[in-house]
């Protein structure tokens, strides 16, 4: 279709990637019980899916980041993982670089791009093999990095009415002594991501 | 870019591992 707007598709194909993405980390990395995810195809590849409240904070959350990523605002989504202190140990960050616009030609290029993020999901459902085991009782929280200064992208993220946004504390964003872990790195012609971890060398 | 001049997060937390099982627990 001619009438395609670029920009909402790749934000269409993120967003539901990163949905199964956040699940699935918060299953592997442990920061909710096994007993609350239930496993579900994505991708063609088993996922673990979280249904209720917590479902919904995250589809929330990702609703309010899709206009950034439609206008390419976004320049990275993170998720941290936080110990009871609230440090983080871990931030599993997706780099996101979308090019010049250009229109989708065929099925075949979105086929193309599942089949990238189709990697993507399944290294991240084995992770756990390269990263160390994480303190109990963790929490996590999702932050998005702004091409331009996060206060002029405040109105753009505040879709939902009660689910506020606000500029990220230094203590959240900031980990010492950190290593950096490669995970996944996908080309294609319509987004390039780079997902990697920061993980605290002392957790 | 460093700080959090870039960066912006939802002002609430997720619900907590607790607060998850402690709903369990109710049903």
């Amino acid at each position: 279709r001619q009438d395609l707007n670029f920009g909402q598709v790749v934000a269409d194909i993120l967003c539901e990637f990163l949905e199964v993405a956040i699940h699935l980390i918060l299953y592997v990395r442990d920061v909710y019980p096994s007993g609350i995810f239930q496993k579900r195809k994505k991708y063609n590849v088993p996922v673990q899916e979280l249904n209720g409240n917590l479902n919904q904070y995250i589809q929330d959350t990702l609703h309010c980041v899709k206009p950034l990523i439609e206008k390419n605002e976004a320049e990275k989504v993170v998720v941290v993982i936080m110990d009871k202190e609230h440090h983080p140990v871990e931030r599993f960050v997706f780099e996101i670089s979308q090019p010049p616009l250009l229109s989708i030609s065929s099925e075949t290029l979105l086929s193309h791009v599942e089949q990238l993020l189709r990697a993507m999901i399944l290294k991240i459902s084995v992770c756990d093999a390269v990263l160390d085991n994480n303190p109990p009782g963790c929490t996590f929280t999702v932050l998005v990095h702004t091409r331009e200064a996060a206060t002029r992208n405040m109105e753009k993220v505040q879709v939902i009415k009660d689910f506020p946004w606000i500029v990220a504390d230094e203590q959240e964003v900031h980990m010492e002594e950190a290593k950096l872990v490669p995970l996944k790195t996908m080309t294609s012609d319509i987004l390039k991501m780079q997902l990697y971890v920061e993980e605290k060398t002392r957790k | 870019k460093s700080g959090g001049t870039h960066i912006l997060k939802p002002l609430m937390s997720p619900p907590t591992r607790e607060e998850i099982l402690a709903t369990l627990m109710d049903l």
